[in-house]
């Protein structure tokens, strides 16, 4: 569901 | 999601609630920095840009439009609200933008994962992330007797940060491809930019004496 990589982080 | 992300994630949303509620119960802005909310406007649209593009959960979407929402009605209220903007100690706050955005900008130019103009605005989001608290920092350092909700936002805004590096341990130990190390050595920087605050914060708060930092 989420991603790997800090994008993921707000 | 793990327990110290949402920790941090609340703490950094509590700060802001502290925030608003202070500045609507006292109508003042007394000791807050229009530069850093600004900063912090431009950080929250540079990185959600990715609200248009790709949806992580509903979490992720509705935190980050709170996120939007309150810094700007923060940065209303004290531009244009006929009471709080009164308050506002512009001749104190006056940090130069331009020392902090341009840096980040160059920085990010250079030191990015993707040449591409979201990725490039996502990493110049981190770095002037890490250092947009610097305004507030220099006005708190210029007001005798900060009051106990400013020291307070200040304070639950570097608990966050320091939940999020504990966070990204968490990560690296439990995801077996997690890495960003654009984002860590930020997020230290940033909490390194807290120390001196908490130490004053903790040493007034142990001797029950009202928060003021030395020049």
């Amino acid at each position: 569901e989420e991603e790997e990589s800090g994008h993921d982080e707000l | 999601m793990n327990i110290f992300r949402l920790a941090g994630d609340m703490t950094h949303l509590l700060s802001i609630i502290v925030l608003l509620l202070k500045m609507n119960a006292t109508r003042s802005c007394r000791g807050v920095s229009l530069k850093t909310q600004e900063l912090y406007a431009v950080v929250f649209v540079c990185r959600y840009l990715d609200l248009f593009t790709n949806f992580i959960s509903l979490y992720n979407t509705v935190m980050k439009l709170i996120f939007l929402a309150s810094t700007f009605t923060i940065i209303y209220w004290m531009r244009f609200h006929k009471v709080i903007r009164v308050t506002y100690d512009r001749e104190q706050d006056t940090f130069r933008y331009q020392f902090l955005v341009l840096p980040c900008l160059v920085l990010a130019m250079v030191l990015n994962s993707e040449f591409t103009v979201m990725e490039v605005l996502w990493t110049f989001s981190i770095y002037l992330e890490a250092v947009a608290i610097l305004p507030q920092l220099v006005l708190l350092q210029r007001t005798n007797n900060i009051d106990n909700l400013t020291g307070n936002y200040v304070f639950l805004l570097g608990s966050y940060r320091a939940l999020y590096i504990l966070n990204w341990i968490y990560r690296f130990m439990t995801e077996p491809n997690y890495r960003q190390y654009l984002v860590w050595i930020s997020g230290i920087v940033q909490t390194i930019v807290y120390i001196d605050f908490f130490y004053y914060y903790i040493k007034s708060w142990r001797n029950n004496e009202k928060l003021s930092l030395p020049a």
